[in-house]
């Protein structure tokens, strides 16, 4: 019931009021969160009013209050086990960014086709083959996957990850994934930021 | 006079676009469109409309003009010069992805403050100390960077940045920046299309 918009704008968000909060700031107004996400005050107050959230006169918002009603609507409050397929430089970045932020949706399982990878180690968890893909899905209960293989190999990959039973994924590699019409991928593309900076140059 | 919720859509846009161009894939429809990037056909046809883009029925778009189009409008149709601070895991991983893409926004320079790292090659760039920023910036006409450091040293390489004339910063470390106000920062969260997938589960 809250529109797909609302929902892609609400990690924005949680990204800058997780900031706020780690420097203990205790309540942002729209003007605030509108000059710092670049969107209107007035689309920030429609938004946040999308599910009961309303600032007081003065005050603005509360920052903690906010960041727990967004993560329980993005249902982070609760863990979400997710893997990871790719250990290269941009798996390493992910895994080690993903730890560091504590994120509710955090990366269980890493998994490479290269043997001198498989068996090593990164934040704590141990490089595993791809055989072992749908007994780890099964044991930890992943639903989500994210994807950090060369382009030729990520279609393979999502078939795997397919009959594993994962239902979501997170493609980075640049090319057009084809998956059954129950499992959901987002294309990720950290170099789009980029293309819209150049817009306002 | 694009709006900006617009402008940020055209980059998504373009990399459905590229991907079906490598492909070969010479026209697509707005109901296509909508499908692969989760938007509306009528938005779909109201974004394009705005920049004079008519779809011919039955037919629908066709894939290199758009792509063309778009390029223009987000000046990507001439190189626009890029730096990178930061040749970590994140940095390597989108160095080389920016030169795999040919992108119109190239890296052009790398710089990294590791007197380890320093002198190294990346995609045939070699990793620079960041005394030569403001030199670089000028001798290649950079006005945009990206950061790729660790979240407590972003702050003072954005100041840095700042002082050598960068315009345009893609922020990655997990920390609200602080720059002048003739400065944009875009901060990119590869995870953020993540938490928007579990809203879906
Ligand atoms: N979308 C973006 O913004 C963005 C940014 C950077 C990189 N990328 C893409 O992400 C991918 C990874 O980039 P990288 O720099 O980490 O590359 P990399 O070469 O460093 O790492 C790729 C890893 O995938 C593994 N691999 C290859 N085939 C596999 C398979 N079939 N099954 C399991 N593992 C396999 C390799 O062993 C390697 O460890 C590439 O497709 C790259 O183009 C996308
Ligand atoms: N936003 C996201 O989605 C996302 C994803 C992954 C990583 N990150 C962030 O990106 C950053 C880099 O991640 P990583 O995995 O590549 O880390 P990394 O430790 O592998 O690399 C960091 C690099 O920055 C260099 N560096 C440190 N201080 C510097 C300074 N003052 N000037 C110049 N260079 C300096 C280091 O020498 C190193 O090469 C971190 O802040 C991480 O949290 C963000």
């Amino acid at each position: 019931k809250i529109s797909e918009a609302v929902v892609r704008r609400l990690p924005v968000y949680l990204r800058y009021l997780n900031n706020l909060k780690a420097m203990n700031v205790r309540t942002v107004s729209s003007q605030q969160l509108g000059e710092a996400l670049d969107l209107n005050p007035a689309q920030i107050r429609k938004d946040l009013a999308c599910f009961g959230e309303f600032g007081r006169k003065g005050i603005g918002y509360e920052v903690n209050y906010l960041v727990e009603k967004i993560k329980s609507i993005l249902k982070l409050d609760k863990q979400v086990n997710v893997l990871l397929v790719g250990a290269g430089h941009l798996g390493h970045a992910i895994s080690n960014y993903n730890a560091y932020l504590k994120d509710s949706m955090r990366i269980v399982a890493i998994f490479d086709a290269d043997p001198h990878k498989i068996g090593k180690k990164i934040v704590n968890m141990m490089i595993q083959p791809l055989e072992e893909l749908a007994n780890t899905v099964k044991e930890k209960n992943i639903r989500i996957a994210i994807i950090a293989v060369p382009a030729d190999a990520a279609q393979a990959v999502a078939d795997r990850l397919v009959a594993a039973g994962i239902t979501g994924i997170l493609n980075f590699a640049p090319t057009n994934l084809r998956v059954p019409e129950n499992v959901r991928v987002h294309d990720a593309d950290v170099t789009m930021e980029l293309h819209s900076l150049a817009y306002y140059l």
